[in-house]
Parts: C-alpha cells; structure tokens; sequence
C-alpha cells in the first residue's frame, strides 16, 4: 500500500496513454 | 452496512450494496480513467515534457495526478452553496457528504478551492499553473532530478511573466500560486491516506 498510484491502477493508464502517444509518432 | 465512495470523481457517492469490493473499485476506475487520460494528455503539451525521460514522465505523471486534477475539478467545489457536483452531474451538499463519511480532506479541499477560485486566473495562467504543479523535480523516483529541474524552472519563470503581465498591480498573485503547491501535497498525502484506509477496508 505504499504506492497509492499503483494501487489505483493509475501506473498502467498512465504508461497506456503516454505508450500510445509513441505507437503514434512511430506511425 | 452502507459504503459510499465521497470522490467527486464518482459518478455518484452511493455503491451498490449488492456489488463486490472488485465491482466497486472496478467501477470507480472506469469512472476516473478518462480525467486520468486528460491528463496524461496535457502533460504531452507541455513543451519539454516529452524530453524527458520515459520513466520520469511517469514518475511526475504517478505523483501528481491526484494534484493536477484537484486543480483542473476545482470548480466542481461550489463554495458559495458549500455542495460538490459529481462526475455523474449531480450535487452533494457538504453536510450531505459528512454523513457519508467524508473528513478532514473534503474540508481541506474546499479551503483550497475556495483560495484558488479567488485568485481569479485565467484559462491560460491556470494551464500553465496546473503544468508548474506537475513538473516538480522533488517528486520520488526521479532519475534525472537536473532535467526535471530545468524544466521546472522554465515553468515557473513563464508562469511569473504571465501573471506579472495580466495583474501589474497585483504582485502577490504569484507568491500565493507558488504557496499552494505545499497545500496540495498536503492535499496529495491526505488522499493517499484515505486510499490507504479504503483499501484495507
């Protein structure tokens, strides 16, 4: 529980978001 | 035993007794993800922020969401009629939600609404505000502190000639803006606490 950004799941949504920006540029 | 849910990031405060722990909290972050996506998106924008590296990205990104969207919502505190709208659209009165469970930290964040809607700021000042809270190179887990801080020194700079261009006689605004970036890791550590407490529970 020390890292309340992961429990939240947020770490993952955040990567997703930022992960799709760089598919895009690769594009 | 009923549950409630007070943040405002909920479509409602009220869980549906009939659902699972999993259900609710599966529901809760269909609810947030998107304010989340926003602002994973603004801080692509920010100029420099993408230079970054990848791991600081999320670094800054996983410490102060919480802070950029305490900013970004802060309207949906309405001080004057003391009540909170919800993602949902509709309004919980403060009283209302204190019944619910709500503490100190729904309090606090009205305190902090309340001081920041008075400042007054402009769409473009709030932006570039909400972008100083974000880049902050004493966030944990930053491997290149000096890049960071650049960045933020570039940020702030920016910030004081806005805001130093709109309010010429109003030399303070900065100094105030600067002193809520305190308040809201104030803010931050309450919520985590909170979190914490709900996760056990």
């Amino acid at each position: 529980f020390s890292d309340p950004a992961s429990n939240l799941g947020l770490e993952d949504i955040i990567r997703k978001a930022l992960m799709g920006n760089l598919e895009e540029r690769q594009e | 035993s009923r549950m409630f849910l007070v943040c405002p990031m909920n479509m409602s405060p009220r869980v549906d007794p009939q659902k699972s722990g999993h259900e609710v909290w599966e529901e809760f972050s269909r609810s947030f993800t998107p304010a989340v996506r926003e602002v994973v998106e603004f801080a692509k924008k920010i100029p420099g922020f993408r230079e970054l590296s990848q791991h600081d990205q999320v670094s800054l990104l996983k410490a102060g969401t919480f802070e950029v969207l305490v900013v970004r919502f802060a309207s949906l505190f309405d001080v004057t009629e003391r009540c909170v709208t919800f993602l949902g659209g509709n309004k919980y009165s403060v009283d209302a939600l204190r019944t619910m469970g709500s503490g100190d930290l729904l309090s606090s964040m009205f305190d902090f609404c309340e001081k920041l809607m008075n400042l007054g700021l402009s769409e473009e000042e709030m932006s570039l505000f909400t972008a100083v809270v974000l880049v902050s190179a004493d966030r944990s887990g930053i491997e290149n502190v000096n890049s960071v801080e650049a960045l933020q020194e570039t940020l702030i700079r920016a910030l004081r000639s806005l805001i130093t261009r709109n309010h010429p006689n109003e030399s303070a605004i900065f100094t105030k803006l600067l002193l809520k970036l305190p308040d809201l890791r104030s803010l931050n550590n309450m919520h985590s606490e909170q979190l914490l407490a709900f996760k056990v529970h």
